[in-house]
């Protein structure tokens, strides 16, 4: 499961028989006494029902694979939509795809004219207590600022993954690569003076002298006797130097993605090593996103989660004119309204490989094309990692995003329909379904393959 | 100790639920997920709220949320503009 905190949102992604709309309440409660944002459902936060207004919210999930092992209001699509209906005004819920196959949910809120002006409790109570503390949504709370710039999601939820794809993701298999990059690599003593000082410069430059003397502990496939600790910068050189194709294939230094401090739990280890291996932190490569950094965890015996912050590249700073606003540069991949910021977007995956449940999914908001990898790239990339059997594709983009990429491609296109359409074929496999949703001020498109 | 760059997203694990975590028993599958706008970007948030929004929020206020949808915070990656909570299960 994951959690992604921006100053303007919260993004909770949760697996297996996790309860997450209960604790949806506690997060406005949050946003509301920590985070300082409004609130209409009650006159005063001592009011234990007090809760932040949402200007949207998204709640979906792809169809049931186990209902009856869900907890809470998660049993079905029906209870999840009257928890959500009974604790907000205003809230539409869609089913997307197949009714007797793989399809997709969704619930949305949507914001109102920002001229509404907000309802108070007494107009808004009803008779009894049932949604006397209903929370309205919908209301910006300031126009001042700029609407979020390149906002799109891409989602590819993966089913019937490749038996031997999903091996990677698990702890005895990863074990087992990992010890065995490890012994192949000459011992600390009888490395040359070169490349010692090469390895201590890297690591001194990325701040990694402070972990001299921690140890990592790697557990073999054999037995848990064969365990092989080893000091941490030692491993560390091991990644620094891992472009040795003999022992790795297509290594990339991991060290160029990572935290040291990764490398002081096996789980967090052992996930590093499952990223680098499987292929998951060459998505958004350190060629395109330099400032990509992948936080990895493997889980015992088998399950992978990792969570990925990706910078925008830095882009080539114009001469600045006259007035110090940075000249003319278009580009809002790089720059917030103020020309101040770069945007960060996110990217998180999450991997059952247990034969009778296999999953995957990939979900990120890193905006496609530009100066990065076109979103076409990035679902072929995900979708070789896992190999699937079946697979839903949702991209969820704004419409002034898309209304700028049209503009930006000189297509003429009037949506990102046309700007997504290499996503229609992916080698290997049939496309089911490509269903189009088209809200007020996002166009979802859902797509389904299925293996050919 | 270590003071990674200005910009640098740092890493922090919570070595008390990620040492010994085991998911024997735990069922995965298909995710649920939650996105909730108080604003329609960074720079529009109301004057009410703390300069860095959400992110003002100390991690450790997000625990007994994250109790009621049964989560534990695993790590945290924290850059200027995002933290990303790895979390079990």
């Amino acid at each position: 499961s994951s959690m992604f905190v921006f100053p303007h949102k919260l993004i909770l992604k949760t697996c297996g028989t996790t309860t997450l709309l209960l604790g949806l309440h506690r997060l406005l409660r949050i946003a509301a006494e920590h985070a300082g944002f409004p609130f209409h459902n009650t006159q005063t936060l001592n009011d234990i029902h007090a809760a932040a207004t949402p200007w949207r919210v998204f709640y979906s999930r792809k169809n049931f694979l186990f209902p009856h092992k869900q907890e809470g209001p998660h049993r079905s699509w029906k209870q999840e939509v009257k928890y959500l209906d009974d604790m907000f005004e205003g809230g539409s819920a869609y089913m997307v795809g197949k009714m007797n196959g793989d399809h997709w949910y969704l619930y949305i809120t949507s914001p109102q004219s920002p001229f509404t002006p907000p309802r108070t409790p007494e107009e808004r109570t009803p008779t009894g207590t049932a949604g006397r503390f209903k929370i309205p949504t919908g209301r910006a709370p300031c126009f001042n600022g700029g609407l979020e710039s390149n906002d799109e999601t891409l989602e590819i939820l993966m089913t019937d993954l490749d038996p031997e794809n999903a091996k990677k993701f698990y702890l005895e298999n990863a074990s087992a690569v990992a010890s065995s990059r490890l012994s192949a690599y000459p011992p600390r003593d009888s490395r040359d003076a070169a490349a010692a000082a090469t390895s201590a410069a890297a690591s001194s430059s990325a701040g990694m002298d402070d972990l001299s003397g921690s140890t990592v502990t790697v557990k073999t496939a054999s037995t848990e006797e064969d365990s092989v600790s080893i000091a941490a910068d030692e491993m560390l050189d091991v990644f620094d130097n891992g472009s040795d194709s003999d022992l790795h294939g297509s290594y990339t230094p991991l060290s160029e993605h990572l935290d040291p401090e990764c490398f002081t739990t096996e789980g967090h280890a052992l996930g590093t090593v499952v990223s680098d291996v499987c292929g998951l932190s060459e998505v958004y490569p350190t060629s395109k996103y330099p400032d990509a950094r992948i936080d990895s965890y493997l889980f015992s015996p088998c399950g992978f989660s990792a969570n990925g912050i990706v910078p925008a590249p830095q882009q080539q700073q114009k001469p600045r004119d006259g007035n110090g606003d940075g000249g003319e540069d278009n580009n809002n991949e790089t720059d917030n309204d103020n020309g101040s910021a770069r945007s960060t977007h996110y990217f998180t995956v999450h991997v059952t490989p247990e034969p009778v449940c296999s999953f995957a999914s990939f979900e990120t908001n890193v905006p496609g094309g530009q100066n990065g990898r076109e979103t076409s790239e990035v679902v072929e990339h995900v979708v070789d990692i896992f190999k699937p059997g079946r697979f839903s594709i949702t991209l969820f983009e704004a419409k002034p995003n898309l209304a700028a990429a049209a503009a930006a491609a000189g297509d003429g296109l009037a949506t990102g329909v046309g700007r997504s359409k290499r996503m229609e074929k992916i080698k290997g496999y049939r496309r089911i379904d490509r269903i189009v949703h088209d809200f007020d001020d996002y166009e979802l498109v859902f797509r389904f393959f299925e293996r050919e | 100790t270590f003071s990674p760059s200005e910009g640098t997203p740092h890493l922090t694990i919570n070595h008390d639920v990620a040492a010994d975590l085991d998911s024997t028993n735990a069922f995965e599958g298909p995710e649920k997920l939650l996105e909730v706008w108080f604003a329609p970007g960074p720079d529009a948030l109301p004057p009410s709220a703390k300069p860095n929004g959400l992110k003002a929020v100390p991690s450790d206020t997000w625990v007994d949320m994250l109790d009621m949808v049964n989560c534990k915070i695993l790590s945290v990656l924290d850059s200027e503009h995002v933290d990303a909570y790895l979390l079990s299960e």
